[in-house]
């Protein structure tokens, strides 16, 4: 449980990161 | 009172990121038929004049008018059935504030109103959906979590990248709003204008460094205040990392993000 609650920060920065360079190629 | 004749959302096509919300409706007073509309917007989105919404409002008054008396069954439309209290058009609801807003805690910060200055913002608690008793005990729950958290970690581990809490608001023994810094943009809105550059490596870099400051380096406080020699580089988790949940700031030309909304946000291995 402990590692999935750090991978769920990683996996919504991820998601961040794809919508940012989607926005400022 | 007002019955709503349409109700509208728009989304940005391409993110799919609400934009606004457009209510049209319709009231009656001394014998005197009125139609107007209310519109919630984000920021930075262009509204519309009203000769741009006049069509709008034409469509939905005349399509409401038409229907037939048998087809103007739901809550709120005209000549439709009473609403319910709380309902949109409805007589209001009263809350038991011991329901709704956690409880004021010795050792918590409180903030008076009074020194509230246009460079803070005070965050309260969204009732919109709290007729539900269910709803509302989740509610109050994720208010207590977020409170506890700024006043006994982020209060006393400060980090560039994660917003500034200065206390809460407390009316009857109840912490009814929480007072941080107010930051003028939601990255969500920052992305729509890619007429201004935005250095993506740094803004990441930015929350992940918050991210890293959350995972491995806080402390939690003890009921009076000390430092707990117990819960030392205690790891917490977000839990809730997306575009809504950093906001912009700047620091001279520089772009600076911090990370807001800590209601979900727990010690690692907790459940949610």
């Amino acid at each position: 449980a402990a590692e999935s609650c750090l991978r769920n920060d990683e996996r919504g920065l991820q998601l961040v990161e794809e919508e940012l360079r989607k926005a400022f190629p | 009172a007002a019955v709503v004749l349409a109700a509208m959302q728009g989304v940005d096509p391409e993110t799919k990121a609400y934009l606004h919300t457009t209510i049209i409706f319709y009231h009656e007073k001394d014998g005197v038929e009125h139609h107007g509309f209310l519109r919630r917007s984000c920021a930075d989105v262009p509204s519309w004049n009203l000769d741009a919404l006049r069509p709008v409002v034409d469509v939905a008054i005349a399509q409401s008018h038409n229907k037939p008396q048998a087809d103007r069954s739901q809550p709120g439309e005209l000549d439709g059935p009473q609403v319910s209290p709380g309902e949109l058009n409805g007589p209001q609801v009263y809350f038991n504030p011991v329901e709704v807003f956690p409880a004021f805690r010795p050792g918590f910060t409180e903030f008076k109103p009074a020194n509230i200055t246009p460079e803070l913002y005070i965050k309260r608690p969204q009732l919109l959906f709290s007729m539900d008793p269910v709803e509302r005990e989740k509610r109050k729950s994720y208010a207590e979590s977020e409170v506890l958290l700024f006043e006994t970690v982020l209060q006393h581990n400060e980090h560039d990248n994660i917003v500034k809490y200065h206390g809460c608001i407390v009316v009857d023994g109840r912490v009814t709003g929480l007072v941080l810094e107010k930051l003028p943009e939601m990255l969500l809105m920052r992305c729509l204008d890619t007429t201004r550059p935005l250095n993506v490596d740094d803004i990441i870099a930015q929350v992940q460094s918050a991210l890293d400051h959350l995972h491995t380096k806080l402390h939690v406080r003890d009921k009076d205040g000390d430092k707990d020699a117990a819960m030392v580089h205690v790891p917490f988790c977000h839990n809730d990392i997306n575009m809504q949940n950093i906001m912009i700031t700047k620091n001279g030309d520089r772009e600076v993000a911090k990370l807001v909304d800590f209601d979900s946000c727990v010690r690692e291995g907790l459940p949610l």
